[in-house]
Protein backbone atom coordinates (compact mmCIF):
# COMPACT_ATOMS: atom_id res chain seq x y z
CA UNK A 1 0.00 0.00 0.00
CA UNK A 2 1.38 3.12 -0.95
CA UNK A 3 0.73 7.30 0.33
CA UNK A 4 1.44 10.07 -1.66
CA UNK A 5 1.39 13.46 0.55
CA UNK A 6 1.54 16.83 -1.88
CA UNK A 7 1.25 20.17 -0.81
CA UNK A 8 -2.52 20.56 -2.22
CA UNK A 9 -2.87 16.53 -3.23
CA UNK A 10 -2.91 13.51 -1.44
CA UNK A 11 -3.36 9.86 -2.65
CA UNK A 12 -3.80 6.35 -0.64
CA UNK A 13 -3.81 3.02 -2.20
CA UNK A 14 -4.39 0.57 0.36
CA UNK A 15 -5.29 -3.61 -0.48
CA UNK A 16 -6.18 -6.27 2.14
CA UNK A 17 -9.23 -5.64 3.99
CA UNK A 18 -7.82 -2.18 5.33
CA UNK A 19 -11.04 0.30 5.22
CA UNK A 20 -9.78 3.13 3.28
CA UNK A 21 -13.07 5.46 3.00
CA UNK A 22 -12.52 6.03 6.80
CA UNK A 23 -9.47 8.36 6.13
CA UNK A 24 -11.55 11.05 4.51
CA UNK A 25 -13.09 12.76 7.26
CA UNK A 26 -9.91 12.83 9.33
CA UNK A 27 -7.56 14.00 6.00
CA UNK A 28 -10.56 17.04 5.92
CA UNK A 29 -10.39 17.67 9.69
CA UNK A 30 -6.12 17.98 9.26
CA UNK A 31 -6.43 20.13 6.06
CA UNK A 32 -9.14 22.39 7.19
CA UNK A 33 -6.70 23.10 10.04
CA UNK A 34 -4.06 24.19 7.66
CA UNK A 35 -6.46 26.32 5.25
CA UNK A 36 -7.08 23.83 3.15
CA UNK A 37 -10.44 23.23 1.29
CA UNK A 38 -10.90 20.12 -0.56
CA UNK A 39 -11.95 20.87 -4.35
CA UNK A 40 -12.69 17.14 -6.28
CA UNK A 41 -12.09 13.66 -5.09
CA UNK A 42 -11.68 10.61 -7.06
CA UNK A 43 -12.10 7.05 -5.81
CA UNK A 44 -11.26 3.73 -7.76
CA UNK A 45 -10.80 0.48 -7.52
CA UNK A 46 -11.20 -2.91 -9.17
CA UNK A 47 -13.32 -5.89 -8.95
CA UNK A 48 -12.47 -7.77 -5.45
CA UNK A 49 -10.74 -11.13 -5.62
CA UNK A 50 -12.23 -11.93 -2.33
CA UNK A 51 -15.45 -9.46 -2.29
CA UNK A 52 -17.32 -11.23 0.80
CA UNK A 53 -14.13 -10.64 3.10
CA UNK A 54 -14.29 -6.66 2.78
CA UNK A 55 -15.13 -4.99 5.58
CA UNK A 56 -17.88 -1.98 5.74
CA UNK A 57 -18.11 0.41 4.24
CA UNK A 58 -16.04 -1.78 1.56
CA UNK A 59 -18.49 -4.32 0.99
CA UNK A 60 -20.00 -3.33 -2.20
CA UNK A 61 -19.67 -0.51 -4.66
CA UNK A 62 -22.95 0.84 -3.62
CA UNK A 63 -22.09 1.35 0.40
CA UNK A 64 -19.13 2.71 -1.13
CA UNK A 65 -20.66 5.88 -2.81
CA UNK A 66 -22.86 6.22 0.22
CA UNK A 67 -20.03 6.46 2.48
CA UNK A 68 -18.02 9.03 0.33
CA UNK A 69 -21.12 11.07 -0.47
CA UNK A 70 -21.97 11.59 3.41
CA UNK A 71 -18.13 11.89 3.96
CA UNK A 72 -17.61 14.92 1.10
CA UNK A 73 -18.74 18.12 1.63
CA UNK A 74 -21.68 20.00 -0.45
CA UNK A 75 -19.44 21.89 -2.55
CA UNK A 76 -18.58 19.29 -4.66
CA UNK A 77 -21.63 19.34 -6.20
CA UNK A 78 -20.36 17.20 -9.15
CA UNK A 79 -20.65 13.88 -8.40
CA UNK A 80 -20.60 10.89 -10.58
CA UNK A 81 -20.39 7.14 -9.90
CA UNK A 82 -20.01 4.65 -12.48
CA UNK A 83 -18.98 1.03 -12.64
CA UNK A 84 -17.37 0.52 -16.07
CA UNK A 85 -17.86 -3.58 -17.34
CA UNK A 86 -15.57 -5.74 -19.32
CA UNK A 87 -16.03 -8.67 -21.47
CA UNK A 88 -14.98 -10.77 -17.87
CA UNK A 89 -17.70 -10.19 -15.42
CA UNK A 90 -15.02 -9.92 -12.59
CA UNK A 91 -13.38 -7.38 -14.04
CA UNK A 92 -15.03 -4.35 -13.55
CA UNK A 93 -13.59 -0.96 -13.13
CA UNK A 94 -15.35 1.07 -10.27
CA UNK A 95 -15.30 4.86 -10.23
CA UNK A 96 -16.05 7.44 -8.23
CA UNK A 97 -15.59 11.20 -8.90
CA UNK A 98 -16.79 14.64 -7.28
CA UNK A 99 -15.43 17.81 -7.63
CA UNK A 100 -16.67 21.94 -7.21
CA UNK A 101 -17.48 23.73 -10.19
CA UNK A 102 -14.03 25.40 -10.12
CA UNK A 103 -12.11 22.58 -10.38
CA UNK A 104 -10.61 21.67 -13.60
CA UNK A 105 -8.69 18.73 -14.85
CA UNK A 106 -4.95 18.86 -15.18
CA UNK A 107 -2.80 17.93 -17.81
CA UNK A 108 -1.48 15.01 -15.53
CA UNK A 109 -2.75 11.44 -16.63
CA UNK A 110 -2.73 8.43 -14.26
CA UNK A 111 -2.31 4.84 -15.40
CA UNK A 112 -3.92 2.05 -13.07
CA UNK A 113 -2.66 -1.47 -13.91
CA UNK A 114 -4.02 -4.71 -11.98
CA UNK A 115 -2.27 -7.80 -13.45
CA UNK A 116 -3.68 -11.19 -12.00
CA UNK A 117 -2.45 -14.63 -12.87
CA UNK A 118 1.19 -13.92 -13.11
CA UNK A 119 3.86 -16.35 -13.92
CA UNK A 120 4.75 -18.44 -11.89
CA UNK A 121 9.02 -18.30 -11.70
CA UNK A 122 8.76 -14.65 -11.50
CA UNK A 123 6.25 -14.56 -8.74
CA UNK A 124 8.35 -16.51 -7.02
CA UNK A 125 11.46 -13.88 -6.87
CA UNK A 126 8.77 -12.19 -4.37
CA UNK A 127 9.27 -14.75 -1.76
CA UNK A 128 11.71 -14.17 1.21
CA UNK A 129 14.29 -17.53 1.40
CA UNK A 130 13.63 -19.49 4.20
CA UNK A 131 16.12 -18.34 7.29
CA UNK A 132 17.42 -15.17 5.45
CA UNK A 133 17.61 -13.01 7.85
CA UNK A 134 17.09 -9.67 5.68
CA UNK A 135 15.20 -6.84 6.69
CA UNK A 136 12.14 -5.88 4.54
CA UNK A 137 14.26 -2.83 3.62
CA UNK A 138 17.57 -4.64 2.67
CA UNK A 139 15.00 -7.60 0.95
CA UNK A 140 13.46 -4.79 -0.44
CA UNK A 141 16.50 -3.49 -2.58
CA UNK A 142 17.31 -6.96 -3.49
CA UNK A 143 13.71 -7.76 -5.30
CA UNK A 144 13.88 -4.40 -7.17
CA UNK A 145 17.30 -5.73 -8.32
CA UNK A 146 16.69 -9.17 -9.29
CA UNK A 147 13.00 -9.29 -10.92
CA UNK A 148 14.02 -5.74 -13.00
CA UNK A 149 11.83 -3.70 -11.19
CA UNK A 150 14.80 -1.25 -10.87
CA UNK A 151 15.43 -1.51 -14.40
CA UNK A 152 11.53 0.45 -15.35
CA UNK A 153 12.45 3.81 -14.73
CA UNK A 154 16.30 4.16 -14.08
CA UNK A 155 16.45 7.15 -12.69
CA UNK A 156 14.31 7.29 -9.96
CA UNK A 157 14.20 7.03 -6.86
CA UNK A 158 12.97 4.03 -5.32
CA UNK A 159 11.97 3.31 -1.16
CA UNK A 160 11.05 -0.68 -1.60
CA UNK A 161 9.55 -3.06 1.01
CA UNK A 162 9.81 -6.58 0.84
CA UNK A 163 6.73 -8.57 3.25
CA UNK A 164 7.56 -11.46 5.39
CA UNK A 165 7.15 -14.41 3.65
CA UNK A 166 6.03 -12.55 0.86
CA UNK A 167 4.51 -9.85 -0.93
CA UNK A 168 6.58 -6.61 -1.70
CA UNK A 169 5.81 -2.42 -2.25
CA UNK A 170 7.65 0.03 -4.03
CA UNK A 171 7.42 3.51 -4.48
CA UNK A 172 9.44 5.23 -7.19
CA UNK A 173 9.80 9.30 -7.39
CA UNK A 174 10.78 9.94 -11.19
CA UNK A 175 11.29 13.74 -12.68
CA UNK A 176 10.69 16.34 -9.46
CA UNK A 177 6.92 15.48 -9.22
CA UNK A 178 5.91 12.18 -10.73
CA UNK A 179 5.20 8.84 -8.90
CA UNK A 180 5.07 5.07 -10.21
CA UNK A 181 4.14 2.58 -7.28
CA UNK A 182 4.05 -1.46 -7.11
CA UNK A 183 2.42 -4.05 -5.17
CA UNK A 184 2.64 -7.55 -5.43
CA UNK A 185 1.32 -10.55 -3.82
CA UNK A 186 2.61 -13.54 -5.20
CA UNK A 187 1.06 -16.21 -4.17
CA UNK A 188 0.00 -18.81 -6.39
CA UNK A 189 -3.72 -19.14 -6.97
CA UNK A 190 -4.29 -15.34 -6.33
CA UNK A 191 -1.29 -13.40 -6.85
CA UNK A 192 -1.85 -9.93 -8.22
CA UNK A 193 0.55 -7.42 -8.97
CA UNK A 194 -0.40 -3.42 -9.34
CA UNK A 195 1.64 -0.84 -11.52
CA UNK A 196 0.51 2.59 -11.66
CA UNK A 197 2.41 5.95 -12.80
CA UNK A 198 1.23 8.91 -13.79
CA UNK A 199 2.51 11.30 -16.73
CA UNK A 200 1.72 14.56 -18.42
CA UNK A 201 -0.24 14.88 -21.97
CA UNK A 202 2.48 16.94 -23.07
CA UNK A 203 5.17 14.05 -22.40
CA UNK A 204 6.68 12.12 -25.54
CA UNK A 205 3.50 9.21 -25.42
CA UNK A 206 6.61 6.63 -26.53
CA UNK A 207 7.61 7.00 -22.74
CA UNK A 208 4.49 5.45 -21.36
CA UNK A 209 4.56 2.50 -23.91
CA UNK A 210 8.15 1.34 -23.08
CA UNK A 211 7.71 1.82 -19.48
CA UNK A 212 4.15 -0.13 -19.55
CA UNK A 213 5.80 -3.04 -21.34
CA UNK A 214 8.94 -2.80 -18.94
CA UNK A 215 6.18 -3.40 -15.97
CA UNK A 216 4.45 -5.72 -17.32
CA UNK A 217 7.65 -7.66 -18.60
CA UNK A 218 8.14 -8.27 -15.12
CA UNK A 219 5.22 -10.26 -14.53
CA UNK A 220 4.01 -11.70 -17.53
CA UNK A 221 0.54 -11.84 -16.34
CA UNK A 222 -2.00 -13.87 -17.91
CA UNK A 223 -5.11 -11.43 -17.36
CA UNK A 224 -4.87 -7.68 -16.82
CA UNK A 225 -6.88 -4.45 -16.72
CA UNK A 226 -5.35 -1.23 -17.98
CA UNK A 227 -7.32 1.82 -16.80
CA UNK A 228 -6.05 5.16 -17.74
CA UNK A 229 -7.65 8.97 -16.50
CA UNK A 230 -6.83 11.46 -18.95
CA UNK A 231 -8.00 14.42 -20.57
CA UNK A 232 -6.74 13.58 -23.63
CA UNK A 233 -7.30 10.58 -26.28
CA UNK A 234 -3.30 9.90 -26.64
CA UNK A 235 -2.43 8.04 -24.28
CA UNK A 236 -4.80 5.22 -23.67
CA UNK A 237 -4.66 4.56 -27.54
CA UNK A 238 -1.00 3.36 -27.08
CA UNK A 239 -1.93 1.26 -24.34
CA UNK A 240 -3.04 -1.76 -26.57
CA UNK A 241 -0.28 -0.95 -28.88
CA UNK A 242 2.36 -1.38 -25.90
CA UNK A 243 0.76 -4.75 -24.84
CA UNK A 244 -0.21 -6.75 -27.94
CA UNK A 245 3.65 -7.46 -28.82
CA UNK A 246 3.76 -8.91 -25.59
CA UNK A 247 1.52 -12.01 -26.43
CA UNK A 248 -1.35 -9.64 -24.77
CA UNK A 249 -4.43 -9.14 -26.31
CA UNK A 250 -7.34 -6.98 -25.81
CA UNK A 251 -10.61 -8.35 -24.99
CA UNK A 252 -12.60 -5.18 -23.88
CA UNK A 253 -12.52 -1.76 -23.89
CA UNK A 254 -14.93 1.14 -22.07
CA UNK A 255 -15.12 4.92 -21.40
CA UNK A 256 -16.77 7.00 -19.36
CA UNK A 257 -16.55 10.93 -18.76
CA UNK A 258 -16.39 12.34 -15.40
CA UNK A 259 -16.51 15.73 -14.17
CA UNK A 260 -13.33 17.28 -13.50
CA UNK A 261 -11.44 13.86 -14.08
CA UNK A 262 -11.92 13.37 -17.77
CA UNK A 263 -12.36 10.66 -19.48
CA UNK A 264 -11.58 7.46 -18.22
CA UNK A 265 -11.12 4.47 -20.39
CA UNK A 266 -10.95 1.19 -18.98
CA UNK A 267 -8.87 -1.97 -21.31
CA UNK A 268 -8.66 -5.42 -20.11
CA UNK A 269 -5.92 -7.70 -21.84
CA UNK A 270 -5.37 -11.93 -21.67
CA UNK A 271 -2.71 -14.07 -23.01
CA UNK A 272 -3.79 -15.09 -26.61
CA UNK A 273 -3.30 -18.79 -25.30
CA UNK A 274 -6.78 -18.32 -23.34
CA UNK B 1 -10.08 -13.46 4.84
CA UNK B 2 -11.36 -15.85 2.52
CA UNK B 3 -10.23 -19.30 1.96
CA UNK B 4 -6.21 -18.31 2.49
CA UNK B 5 -6.02 -15.72 0.07
CA UNK B 6 -4.95 -11.84 0.57
CA UNK B 7 -6.96 -9.72 -1.09
CA UNK B 8 -4.45 -7.74 -3.70
CA UNK B 9 -6.62 -5.68 -5.71
CA UNK B 10 -6.43 -2.24 -3.96
CA UNK B 11 -8.31 1.07 -3.26
CA UNK B 12 -7.71 4.34 -4.55
CA UNK B 13 -8.44 7.51 -3.44
CA UNK B 14 -7.16 10.84 -4.67
CA UNK B 15 -8.50 14.24 -2.92
CA UNK B 16 -6.90 18.06 -3.90
CA UNK B 17 -7.56 20.59 -2.45
CA UNK B 18 -6.85 24.59 -2.26
CA UNK B 19 -6.09 27.12 -0.31
CA UNK B 20 -6.35 31.38 -0.75
CA UNK B 21 -2.95 31.05 1.33
CA UNK B 22 0.26 31.53 -0.87
CA UNK B 23 2.42 30.67 2.29
CA UNK B 24 0.02 27.58 3.42
CA UNK B 25 -0.66 26.04 0.01
CA UNK B 26 3.30 26.20 -0.45
CA UNK B 27 3.65 23.28 1.76
CA UNK B 28 0.06 22.46 2.79
CA UNK B 29 -0.62 18.69 3.39
CA UNK B 30 3.48 18.04 3.75
CA UNK B 31 3.16 20.27 7.05
CA UNK B 32 0.99 17.28 8.19
CA UNK B 33 2.86 15.89 11.80
CA UNK B 34 4.02 11.97 11.11
CA UNK B 35 1.59 11.24 14.21
CA UNK B 36 -1.40 13.34 12.92
CA UNK B 37 -0.49 10.83 9.26
CA UNK B 38 -0.36 8.10 11.76
CA UNK B 39 -3.96 8.92 12.99
CA UNK B 40 -5.45 8.83 9.74
CA UNK B 41 -3.49 5.72 8.60
CA UNK B 42 -4.75 3.76 11.63
CA UNK B 43 -8.12 4.79 10.93
CA UNK B 44 -7.67 2.65 7.14
CA UNK B 45 -5.55 0.09 9.46
CA UNK B 46 -2.14 1.02 8.08
CA UNK B 47 1.11 1.82 9.33
CA UNK B 48 4.35 3.32 7.36
CA UNK B 49 6.90 0.96 7.20
CA UNK B 50 9.19 2.95 4.83
CA UNK B 51 9.34 6.69 3.40
CA UNK B 52 11.05 8.71 0.88
CA UNK B 53 10.71 12.17 -0.14
CA UNK B 54 11.98 15.11 -2.47
CA UNK B 55 10.86 18.78 -2.69
CA UNK B 56 7.79 18.19 -4.45
CA UNK B 57 6.00 15.56 -2.22
CA UNK B 58 6.21 12.89 0.47
CA UNK B 59 6.19 9.15 -0.60
CA UNK B 60 5.20 6.53 1.93
CA UNK B 61 4.97 2.50 1.89
CA UNK B 62 2.64 1.17 4.28
CA UNK B 63 1.65 -1.93 5.94
CA UNK B 64 -0.36 -4.44 4.14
Amino acid sequence: SSLFVYPTKIIIKTCGTTQLLKSIRPLLHYARHLGLTLCSCRYTRGSFIFPKAQPFPHTTFKEEVICLEESLPTNLCRRKASVMPSKTPSHSWHVFTASDDAHLPGVLYTLEVCMTELDRVLARKFFQRPGDEKTGDTAGKEMTQLTGIGDINPGALICDFAFDPCGYSMNGIIDGDRYSTIHVTPEDGYSYASFECVGSIYDDHDDVVQILKKAVQVFRPATMSVSTTCTSHEVWTRVAGALEPLGLKCRSCAMDEFPAAGSVVFQTFTTRRK
Amino acid sequence: MAVSGFEGFEKRLELHFFGDDPAVTEMGLRQLDFESLEQVLHAVQCTVVSAVGNSYFDAYVLSE
